[in-house]
This record gives structure tokens, sequence and C-alpha cells, in this order.
């Protein structure tokens, strides 16, 4: 562990309680894509399976088991408990486009040809990608909430930090993920014209919208 | 490198 991978991993843990907080306050799921709250859960899914069979440290498997459950928390609460308030017309973005790449991907470039480890480099290239129907539904609308812009800043940052982190760790121990590295710079490239919004207009106090 | 299939990472 170091201050690079402790940092994104609480911008992460941020990111989802900052959701789940707007969505209870307000009583609404308004503006937020169902479609990439589904396929965070499945990424968590795929990914923590190690969870019944590697033990890593008790902050690991609590931050798994903090995922998975605040996921389905979400799911819950954008389908079932505040279905109304969800803005479905907006949530269009086709994910097979990106589920079946992901699936192809991880079938042909992984670290080892074995079903837990598929499933963890399916999950590493679907994380990758599973902001798209969010940010697709941000575009068709033009703007976000405040609130929203946050947790996606959170978001973004998390897998930036993550990327510090393995700089670190490939000097520091010689460490390195190639699908993890490559798969994450793509994450955090995908947020960057977000970034510069968000500091351009969300921290100056503006509202986050799209230039004309 | 068995390293890389222990994924201690979140």
């Amino acid at each position: 562990m170091n201050i690079f991978r402790l940092i994104g991993d609480l911008s992460h843990l941020f990111a989802i309680i900052i959701l789940l907080l707007k969505i209870w306050k307000t009583r609404s799921c308004a503006g937020i894509s169902g479609r990439s709250q589904i396929l965070f859960a499945l990424v968590f899914c795929t990914r923590y399976l190690d969870l019944f069979t590697h033990y890593i440290s008790l902050y690991n498997s609590l931050m798994k088991i903090f995922y998975l459950t605040s996921s389905f928390g979400t799911i819950y609460l954008m389908f079932f408990k505040f279905k109304a308030t969800y803005d479905r017309n907006h949530d269009t973005f086709r994910v097979e486009f990106l589920l079946i790449p992901s699936a192809v991907l991880a079938l042909l470039i992984n670290h080892e040809f074995d079903v837990l480890e598929i499933l963890w480099t399916f999950s590493i290239y679907l994380e990758s990608v599973a902001i798209l129907p969010q940010l697709f539904m941000v575009s068709k609308t033009g703007e976000a909430e405040s609130i929203t812009s946050h947790y996606l800043f959170a978001l973004g940052a998390y897998r930036g930090f993550y990327i510090l982190n393995w700089i670190y760790r490939y000097y520091s121990e010689g460490f390195y993920d190639l699908i993890a590295i490559l798969a994450g710079i793509v994450q955090t490239v995908l947020y960057c014209d977000f970034f510069y919004l968000y500091i351009t207009k969300v921290l100056k106090g503006q509202k986050f919208s799209l230039p004309a | 490198n068995r390293n890389t299939r222990l994924h201690d990472e979140l």
C-alpha cells in the first residue's frame, strides 16, 4: 500500500458514497445512468470473486465487500425504490458495444487462460469504459447537477491515482501489470474532457454544462 | 510471475 493507492481507493469510496447520499437525500436518481451503475456492479462481481479464494488483507476484503454491497444498493435505489425518478429516456447507450468487446478482449489478451483470471481481465476492460453510458447521458442532456459532477470527478480521479501508484510500484517493487495499466490509462483519458470542464466551471461555482 | 495473478489491488 502506498499513498497514491490509498488516495485512489478513498476517492473511489468517496464517489460511491456521494452518489448514494445524493440519491437518498434528494429521493431521486435523475441524471444518473442506471446502465453505468449496472456495468459497475458487474465489474465488481467479476473482479472480486477472489474474495472467496484468496485472502490479501482485512482492508482489501472490507473494501471489496463495501464496493459490492454499495453497487447493489445503488441499483436497488435506482431500479426499485426511486424507480419513478430514473431518467431512462436519456439513458440509451448500447451497453453491448462495451460488454462484447470487453469479453472478447479478455478471452484474447489475459495473463492466464483460467476462469477467474479471464473474469478479472474482463472486469478491468469493462471498468475502463463503464462510465461511457453516464458521460453519454450528460452529453445528451448537456448538463449535470453539481453533485453528479463531484461524483464523476472523484470516480475519475480514482484511476488517475492508481496510475501514480503503478509508476511508484514499478520503481519501488519492480511490479507492473500491463493489462491494468493500459486499461487504467484508457479509463482516465475518457474523463479528461470532463475534468477540464469540471475545473474550469464547477470549481468556479458555475453549473456543469457543456459548451453549446 | 505469480505476483501478477494474485491481484492485490482493488
